[in-house]
């Protein structure tokens, strides 16, 4: 971060930090009745983390008398820098698989809900981050709750089939709970039956041990 | 109709497309479909005593389901992607993950063209093998740690191997303990009096003959494992070498070598050229992560509309739990994680890609970037996927504690993951390090 004054550019996933003096005085826009599900606002929201968490961190070691001596004494706070970073990149991965062709009826709009819930649960999530480096307000973060709630019920009609999606049969998941067929009680009550412990009204061992308890 | 079908009549989207979307093509889905088909309607295959089977006996059935898997694949003469596929569906731990997985891509990635040419055929008709015995009793992450000696001994043209301390054990590596003939060992270089530091070695352990531990090799299984089934088909082994001896041309030398006279040689071949395995390997840790997540989210959703508490009034039944907020506000962002993971997954394969075409161009430019964010990836997918197994089990109420949920198992299955490969808070500082030379 300390180069970047020496004008040089990151690259990649990083290069996000290029533009770190925005990032760093520009807080979140969001206001009642405004839009939290747009890409550029949800991506601006995990730069700004992002970047925020990494230069509060870089600021302190650059004031340590001894750089690794400050990384060490930092190392909890560099996790949190680190995470925020790696969910950005999963957020933007998140949304740049979606600006490409997806054949097949509302399988796009599907995913793009699942995406905003994605990013919104992160938020909400890890209101910490945001509400310590001064990004988000306390009604920024109930705006973001709010709009979390409306995908909820979105994706509810859709949830048996989004996971059906995923193709796994019943041999694979190996769960009576979440056979395709859904008939859970039935089955779990057949198989208790089977289970060895079954195998024999009275247990091994009643003679031996409960028996002799029981007559004492 | 009953309550999975009602559910299934309200998808607002096409399902079928949906999943050529997560299986990445419709090729890919047809292979898919056909793997897991064979392996489901296989009795060998069978997995659902799993839990209730001893250690031994549940390790000797991997064994018999990995022999009858390599029949398999030659007399139905599948091709790798198609073998790959069904390793994946046999859904059990086995010594080929590390033989296919770790000991391979290792020679593939390390050794010189003779030394390819000479152990490659062996271990790709499994004649040999192998395990890949990195990480000892005192060492994990830190490889620069390892204690594990080769020393050069010019007289006879060999290397002599030595466990120094208790520490220098290797302890951890899968099909190390009961399975493996060779090993690729890591271990300090010395050589011309000098430490040349950790370097990768070839090192038979076991006779091909009998299977005996060879002379000076003390070798077994580290014992029982975390939850019932899980990793408890795999034999995580340990090893200690007492002198053992072994030709030079088994140090793996595409990166450095060593004479006869004991010269130690660096190669012309950049160093940075390792780091491909190790970007390949969490690319696939990312796409087991959504894996795994999308069959825990399977069973906590498909139970969650079929399980119904309170809220009964008149003649309706009780309300689904799927559509308390509570349930919703735990499961759904569950939802959405795996199919982010899944779109993660996809995007490293293309980084993995990308990064490999520069290397060999000698292009290096990249790599401290995509070294440290596949880290940091690693350790976010899979601290987030071992929690949300846990989350799904509890989304299940108290039947999700039964093994029949199949959770328990897939818990113990995964959770290894959050301290393989790295320990996934040393793994986030790493990503952090980058991010301050930034």
């Amino acid at each position: 971060l300390s180069l970047l004054g020496a004008g040089k550019k990151p690259a990649g996933t990083a290069a996000y930090l290029g533009n770190v003096r925005q990032l760093a005085t520009q807080n979140c826009q969001v206001i009642k009745g405004a839009d939290w599900l747009n890409p550029t606002t949800l991506q601006h929201a995990f730069e700004a983390r992002s970047a925020r968490l990494a230069v509060n961190c870089a600021t302190q070691i650059a004031e340590a008398s001894n750089q690794e001596a400050g990384f060490t004494e930092l190392s909890m706070e560099l996790v949190d820098a680190a995470r925020a970073h790696c969910e950005l990149i999963v957020v933007t991965r998140f949304m740049e698989a979606l600006k490409r062709e997806l054949p097949g009826r509302e399988v796009k709009s599907q995913l793009q809900v699942l995406c905003n819930i994605y990013a919104l649960s992160l938020i909400t999530a890890r209101t910490g981050d945001f509400l310590v480096t001064g990004y988000l307000s306390h009604e920024q973060i109930d705006l973001a709750k709010a709009k979390l709630r409306d995908l909820f019920r979105q994706v509810r009609p859709n949830a048996v089939a989004l996971v059906d999606a995923f193709d796994h049969s019943d041999y694979y998941l190996g769960s009576t709970l979440g056979r395709y067929d859904g008939n859970v009680y039935t089955n779990l009550y057949n198989d208790a039956l089977k289970d060895p412990m079954n195998q024999s009204p009275v247990t091994e061992g009643y003679e031996e041990f409960i028996r002799p308890v029981i007559k004492q | 109709m009953n309550t999975l079908a009602q559910e299934r009549r309200k998808a607002e989207f096409d399902v079928e497309s949906m999943k050529v979307v997560w299986a990445g093509s419709m090729e890919q889905l047809h292979l898919s479909q056909r793997m897991a088909h064979l392996v489901a309607n296989d009795p060998v295959f069978r997995k659902d005593f799993r839990v209730t089977q001893s250690r031994p006996d549940l390790f000797k059935n991997t064994l018999r389901k990995a022999a009858h898997a390599w029949k398999l694949v030659q007399t139905l003469r599948l091709t790798e992607e198609e073998a790959t596929k069904m390793r994946n569906y046999i859904d059990e731990p086995a010594y080929t993950d590390l033989h296919w997985g770790m000991f391979i891509p290792s020679i593939k990635g390390q050794g010189t063209e003779v030394q390819q040419q000479k152990w490659l055929p062996l271990a790709y008709k499994q004649a040999i093998l192998g395990c890949y015995a990195q990480t000892e009793l005192g060492h994990g992450s830190n490889v620069q740690g390892l204690e594990t000696t080769a020393t050069f001994d010019p007289s006879t043209d060999e290397f002599i191997m030595n466990t120094p301390v208790l520490t220098a054990t290797k302890w951890w590596p899968g099909a190390l303990g009961k399975v493996a003939t060779h090993a690729v060992v890591y271990a300090r270089l010395l050589t011309d009096g000098k430490d040349y530091g950790v370097h990768a070695f070839i090192v038979q352990i076991r006779s091909l003959e009998d299977h005996q531990p060879l002379p000076g090799v003390i070798v077994g299984d580290i014992g029982v494992k975390f939850g019932n089934g899980g990793y408890n088909t795999m034999d995580n082994g340990f090893l200690r070498f007492n002198n053992v001896r072994f030709p030079r041309d088994q140090m793996l030398m595409r990166l450095a070598s060593v004479t006869k006279e004991g010269k130690y040689v660096q190669s012309d071949v950049p160093r940075q050229l390792g780091y491909g395995a190790m970007v390949y390997v969490r690319k696939s840790i990312v796409m087991d992560a959504s894996n795994y997540l999308s069959r825990a989210v399977t069973i906590a959703t498909r139970y969650s509309a079929v399980r119904r508490q309170f809220g009964a009034q008149g003649d309706k039944p009780e309300i689904q739990v799927i559509d308390y907020m509570t349930q919703q506000s735990r499961l759904f962002p569950l939802l959405a994680t795996a199919y982010a993971y899944r779109f993660l997954g996809v995007w490293m394969a293309w980084l993995y890609s990308d990064v490999m075409a520069r290397l060999e161009k000698n292009d290096f430019s990249t790599l401290p970037e995509v070294h440290a964010c596949t880290a940091g990836l690693k350790s976010i997918t899979t601290s987030t996927t071992s929690d949300a197994i846990e989350e799904c089990r509890k989304l299940c109420g108290g039947h999700g504690y039964l093994c029949a949920s199949g959770l328990p198992e897939l818990y113990a299955g995964y959770v290894p993951a959050c301290t393989y490969e790295g320990d996934n808070v040393v793994l986030l500082l790493q990503v952090a390090r980058f991010l301050m030379k930034t």
